[in-house]
């Protein structure tokens, strides 16, 4: 398993370089290996662009070197660093509810392209994502939906126009919940989503 | 491998046994605030041996079983099913289709049943970490928990992704 | 301070009664003291309404006998009940995310009405709200805006409808923030909600 | 007492001075995600004295000043001045306006001003406390934290009506 780990690692982080830049248009970002006793890297502004691609470099031989020394792979964290269109890069934590969101929907989706589970449930992920972020989230529902089962839970109308299959859940002045279901055929869906971007 | 069903009786705002069959693609469940769409992600969770009550908003895993509403008297227990489709072989199982079952009753007795068959909560662990859905997978994102991945540690993550591996 | 606290409270119970109604129409809510020691009052369902009136008269006359004992007051919290329409009262933890949100916004105008201050920030308070329920928050706004300021942070156009003023925050490619302001003449807000509520 | 202008200078992303000026009523400030909405949320809290950068999302409180961005170099100190309108006196001081500032540069260097002169945080605060604003007063929610009032223990809650009270 320690073989699959460095295996699945390296998959999901290609596939997190590539979704960055889906969901951060003109940005970038990538997962890196850490050893737990590194304190965070001091994170200053106005690193010119050539000292931080050096050290970028350094990173990545240091990253290889840490994943040869087997034995202290305990002490390993994935790091994720995230570079806004435009920003340089920040503390994970400074960024916004909507940049939080997609970034840990792109992980999510990068460790899934490695590794699909048979299905996912989503339950309101999208509440902090504004109209442009919404797109770009169901635009990756939409692309990896042969891969495996996505169940989103969401009280948003958006989100609706990319569903294979609708439920409906409410719930009476009894306390009771109910649910009825109706499963869109594929030119439904796609009328529906052509209307839901026309309006 | 895909999700087959999810039947849920006595759980949460379902005192009825309500069956969800869901389909390949993008399942969609919408509904108003408070209507129950949560109800159905934490039977889920609560179907593949969730234990802590906190993790399904409840603070004592009783908590789950309905709870009575305005003619309706409270349940006796709760009951919520799992089906699996293992047509494609993925789970190094013999069956076609694979049940997961848990019931809890109001005086704290539970079970666990695999294709009928009473086993322990080791057992359904194990089915579900063939498949990469086990506790650290994150194949779940309940509500309000999609951002604890980016605020997590580090080590966190990487449970998650040795847990799909 | 200690007397301000009573009066306050007491204020702030009563409206909370009534907000809680107006927020969760058909159901209802209160604010209890409650003593540390005092575990979760096991909630189990089921309760004929009969049983839950005297238990709540006699938990009233315990209040109150609690108030009288200031010695402990270091002890006493605040205790939030909620009963959504048709529904027996759960713990507040298995309210869904929007019943979470209303109920907290409720607390916070019930507290506002019996001592407001000056100014509220709320930063996306409506994210887990459906559309009925960011009807009744934004209601809520209106008719208490002669009261303070409230200054909403929000991506949602509902939102929007319910200002006087506008402030449109952009970030160029350069992640630098721009902001343009706009006072919405009354008509002009008036126009704006209609405008909203037709569409 | 209202609330008159906010002026951010070299804060989170607002490298220039930039002023908001608040009316009565409901004032909605929107945006993209990303744009800078909280930010100046993040800025009221610092200004009213916030003492834990993780309460506006840095790790340390360096953390708010600009950090720069493509074509623009890092700032090197923070500021932020908010305005009071107290002609109604609700305040008990002889101003029409209160205005407070407080400043943070990169080595760590920091003050407070109330009417342009320096003061402590103490003075800041009982100034804050005496209209309600004071730490637990809840007058300010951030982003993600509305559920907090309901998911709080009961003695939180009876602080924040003592702080209002
Ligand atoms: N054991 C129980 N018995 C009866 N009702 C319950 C029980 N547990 C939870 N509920 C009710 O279920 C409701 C919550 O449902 P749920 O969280 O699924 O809503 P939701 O559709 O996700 O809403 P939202 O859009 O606001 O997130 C609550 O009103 C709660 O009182
Ligand atoms: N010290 C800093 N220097 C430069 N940029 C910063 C600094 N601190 C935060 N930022 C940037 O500000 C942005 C966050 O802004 P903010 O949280 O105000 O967005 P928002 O408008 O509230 O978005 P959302 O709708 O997603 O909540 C982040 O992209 C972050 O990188
Ligand atoms: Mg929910
Ligand atoms: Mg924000």
């Amino acid at each position: 398993i320690r073989e699959t780990f460095e295996e699945t690692f390296a998959a999901a982080a290609r596939n997190f370089e590539q979704l960055a830049q889906q969901v951060f248009p003109g940005g970038r970002g990538r997962l890196r290996l850490v050893r737990e006793d590194a304190g965070p890297r001091p994170v200053l502004g106005g690193q010119s662009a050539d000292a931080s691609e050096a050290e970028a470099a350094a990173d990545a031989a240091e990253a290889d070197a840490d994943v040869e020394e087997r034995d202290d792979e305990d002490l390993h964290g994935v790091e994720i660093e995230i570079t806004p269109a435009g920003k340089s890069m920040k503390r994970l934590t400074l960024l916004s509810g909507g940049e939080k969101s997609m970034t840990a929907l792109a992980f999510l989706f990068a460790v899934f392209l490695a590794k699909p589970c048979p299905f996912y449930i989503l339950d309101e992920v999208e509440a902090a994502l504004d109209d442009l972020n919404i797109d770009r989230f169901l635009r990756l529902l939409r692309s990896y939906r042969e891969h495996a089962q996505f169940i989103v839970v969401t009280h948003q109308k958006r989100t609706m126009e990319a569903a294979d299959s609708l439920y409906g859940v409410s719930m009476g002045g009894d306390g009771i919940s109910k649910v009825i279901s109706r499963r869109l055929p594929p030119e439904q869906a796609a009328e529906a989503e052509t209307a839901g971007s026309a309006a | 491998m895909h999700l087959k069903s999810l039947t849920l009786k006595g759980f949460k705002s379902f005192p009825d046994r309500t069956k969800l069959a869901f389909g390949p693609g993008v399942s969609v469940v919408v509904g108003p605030n408070g209507s129950g769409k949560s109800n159905v992600t934490d039977a889920v969770l609560w179907a593949m041996g969730e234990q802590s009550p906190l993790a399904i908003r409840g603070q004592s895993m009783q908590d789950v079983i309905f709870g009575g509403g305005h003619g309706r008297k409270a349940s006796q227990s709760a009951e919520v099913e799992l089906v699996l489709d293992n047509s494609d072989g993925t789970l190094e199982m013999e069956f076609a289709e694979v049940s997961i079952m848990r019931r809890l009753d109001r005086n704290g007795d539970g079970e666990y049943r695999l294709n009928g068959a009473r086993c322990r909560l080791a057992d359904v662990l194990e089915v579900l970490s063939d498949t990469g859905l086990g506790k650290e997978s994150h194949s779940v994102i309940s509500q309000g928990r999609v951002e604890a991945i980016v605020t997590s540690k580090p080590k966190d993550r990487r449970l998650l992704i040795e847990e799909a591996a």
